[in-house]
């Protein structure tokens, strides 16, 4: 088990959170991981991400989309206005 | 494209490499963004200059973490590079994250990859959603450079901006405000259609028309039609004469008084050589088809109303040649555009007719469309 699973989940909330805001235009008050039976934004933006991306759009946090998020990448948002 | 389609209102554009990485020698790092440039230039009317001073249209530059661009990068890993769509100032700009490894192969980060796709935005793509797409966002580790090719997503993607490539350096497009339309599209259904050169490759049958080329699959109906520069983007449109070596599996293509040497999307090191170099007189500029026959290991060379034949095992122009082709191929055209050999039969192609040829029994057997292969 990780030493520390705490610290861990908030370094995946973290990357999410950065990810998602960074690629895919989410609105940074959005308050991340609110559970919501029908989901919320951040749950849109992770379907949205994982339709763009070619990823079973499942609006969830699995293996493959956390795999393709810490891959090495381009810094030019994929979706939303460009500034 | 980006939010309100900005493209360069000119086809010639400027770059300056402002500063260089550590990570690799001076010319590597000038040698991967030339090739990057490249790749766009291959499908479009765009050309590109250099410069080492002033202002120029896409400025490249390497930079670590905050760099005056409101958009940090963040250390090793992660964002690698990021660039600005045209226009001027800070637009058309590319910028790599000096906290990456940045390798000529792909040990590291590729400098020719990220550059590629970089200069990609510089010149007003955006993302692409298609994980075979250059324009995918995420780099991929797993790309063969030798095998580098831009996708039709990238290609379409770009002539929606720009248009197709001039046909020859002979006549450049000239600037325009709207889209160019480029050479048109050839029709596989068109009674006058003709071909510049034929080959098989691997069982299919390639048929090449300008910039375009028909694949022709015996296990599909359908041809698929294809540009030349999606697959092999290094090799040049109209081209003269194509054959495939089977027993190396390697296609070779004519265009002028060169060749290059392909295996499957794989263009060879060491090409384009000379067309003298495989024992043509100096007078032969380029060879109008080629044709590989793989019973007798020969390939035979059109060049006007003669031809000449070569031994590929002793990889030399056999002697007594060149001889008329009239004399040795009974009713056949005197000037050949296109040839090759399949199920026994060498085929010939003249505008927009071919002939079907039997050499055992020296006649044509068959007098058809040029068209006929493409299903149409």
């Amino acid at each position: 088990y990780p030493a520390d699973r705490a610290a861990e989940d908030e370094d995946i909330m973290e990357l999410v959170q950065q990810y998602l805001e960074n690629y895919y235009n989410l609105a940074k008050d959005t308050k991340p991981f609110v559970r919501r039976r029908e989901g919320g934004p951040v749950v849109e933006k992770i379907r949205e991400m994982q339709k763009f991306l070619g990823l079973a759009v499942t609006g969830k946090l699995d293996s493959d989309t956390l795999e393709m998020m810490r891959k090495p990448r381009c810094g030019v948002p994929d979706v939303g206005e460009f500034t | 494209t980006f939010p309100g389609i900005p493209k360069w209102r000119k086809t010639h554009l400027t770059y300056r490499i402002m500063n260089y990485t550590l990570d690799l020698p001076r010319e590597a790092v000038d040698s991967a963004i030339e090739k990057a440039l490249n790749v766009w230039k291959e499908v479009t009317p765009l050309t590109f200059s250099r410069t080492d001073e002033g202002e120029a249209d896409i400025k490249i530059s390497f930079a670590v973490r905050d760099h005056g661009d409101f958009s940090p990068f963040d250390g090793p890993g992660n964002v690698l590079g990021h660039a600005y769509p045209p226009g001027p100032g800070i637009y058309g700009d590319a910028h790599f994250d000096d906290d990456e490894l940045w390798t000529s192969d792909t040990s590291g980060t590729n400098l020719f990859l990220v550059a590629a796709h970089e200069l990609g935005h510089s010149l007003g793509l955006f993302h692409s959603a298609d994980p075979r797409a250059l324009m995918y966002p995420v780099y991929n580790t797993l790309t063969d450079l030798a095998r580098f090719r831009l996708s039709q997503d990238d290609v379409d993607g770009i002539q929606s901006l720009y248009g197709a490539p001039p046909v020859s350096p002979d006549e450049p497009m000239a600037p325009t405000e709207s889209v160019p339309s480029g050479p048109e599209t050839p029709d596989a259904c068109d009674p006058a259609l003709s071909f510049d050169a034929i080959s098989t490759l691997r069982g299919e049958i390639l048929f090449f028309k300008d910039r375009h080329f028909w694949r022709k699959s015996f296990r599909t109906l359908e041809p698929g039609f294809f540009l030349i520069s999606s697959f092999w983007p290094s090799l040049p449109s109209g081209l003269d004469a194509a054959y495939e070596e089977t027993s190396k599996d390697i296609v070779f293509i004519f265009k002028g008084d060169q060749f290059w040497a392909i295996r499957g999307t794989e263009v060879q090191a060491g090409y384009p050589k000379g067309i003298h170099t495989l024992g043509f007189p100096e007078t032969v500029g380029k060879i109008d088809a080629a044709m590989f026959d793989k019973e007798k290991k020969k390939t035979f060379f059109f060049v006007g109303d003669k031809y000449w034949r070569f031994d590929e095992k002793r990889q030399s122009m056999e002697p007594g040649f060149p001889k008329q082709i009239a004399e040795d191929f009974p009713g056949v055209d005197p000037k050949v555009d296109a040839a090759f050999e399949a199920f026994g039969f060498y085929y010939f192609f003249s505008g927009s007719s071919q002939l079907e040829f039997d050499p055992n029994a020296r006649q044509v057997t068959h007098a058809l469309k040029s068209r006929s292969w493409l299903n149409c």
